[in-house]
């Protein structure tokens, strides 16, 4: 059996939030150890998402045995849409599930409500993600990052990231003209939220779809501060941490070969 | 324009 119980549903909703755009159906890989992993690959086999929400990542967490859960994340969506973000969130299933059930709780107030979510058997493949050894990492404010992606979106439909030690530098050429904006590494003492740091151990210059960018900033509402880490002609992974695990994007770049 | 390359380039099916 499974029980796990959110102490805010915001979390479950924000997550889903964040990948239902890129991916319709997937598996909730379901374990005492691990929690709940998912992998999910976007229809264009362009982007991976790789979510991890370890037990921590919740008030109440049990799972007796390895379960599997195929999920459409639109019905889910319109599931967590019944229920307030402050509310307590539980997902129940029972061994050998045919739906999970979804229970909110009103913190103030004595009303519960249950939903019941008919699951999927879906047949997708899992993709093996080695630790890679990164020629760059940045991390910084997700709230900037996804003002670039937004705003570049409307002049191209590419975004160039290029890295060197003093800098990282977004960039974009349309139609209409070219764009660029540079960070420098900085530290806030007071807002550590706020700072930019730069790791490079080699410089890079990578090329993204613009219209990818764009949905994986749809994370940025989980966490205040993005980390990319990018390779020379491999794809980029960016990271958002979770109260306890992350959500991860794995995005292919664009070049020539 | 640079060609868009596919997740499946990079990482190996299981």
């Amino acid at each position: 059996m499974l029980e796990g119980k959110f102490d805010q549903a915001s979390l479950l909703k924000k997550i889903i939030d964040s990948i239902r755009d890129s991916v319709k159906l997937c598996n909730f890989n379901c374990s005492q150890n691990d929690g709940i992993t998912v992998q999910a690959i976007d229809d264009s086999r362009v982007l991976l998402i790789a979510l991890k929400m370890d037990p921590g990542c919740f008030q109440e967490f049990r799972c007796d045995r390895d379960m599997v859960l195929g999920l459409d994340l639109e019905s889910l969506g319109k599931i967590l849409k019944q229920g307030n973000n402050e509310d307590y969130l539980t997902l129940i299933a029972e061994d050998n599930p045919d739906s999970l059930l979804i229970v909110f709780e009103d913190k103030k107030k004595d009303r519960i409500s249950e939903f019941s979510l008919k699951l999927m058997d879906i047949d997708s493949d899992v993709l093996t993600i080695d630790d890679m050894d990164n020629d760059c990492s940045i991390t910084m404010p997700s709230a900037d990052f996804s003002k670039i992606a937004r705003d570049f979106k409307t002049m191209s439909e590419s975004l160039q990231i290029i890295v060197t030690k003093e800098s990282v530098k977004f960039k974009a050429e349309g139609q209409i003209g070219s764009g660029s904006v540079i960070f420098k590494p900085h530290t806030d003492l007071d807002n550590p939220d706020e700072s930019i740091k730069i790791d490079m151990n080699q410089p890079v210059n990578l090329t993204f779809g613009a219209k990818y960018l764009n949905d994986i900033v749809k994370a940025s509402t989980l966490s205040s501060t993005i980390t990319i880490k990018l390779t020379d002609k491999a794809p980029a992974l960016f990271e958002f941490k979770l109260p306890s695990g992350y959500l991860r994007y794995y995005l292919a770049p664009k070049f020539e070969d | 324009n640079k060609p868009q390359l596919t997740i499946e380039e990079f990482f190996p099916v299981e």
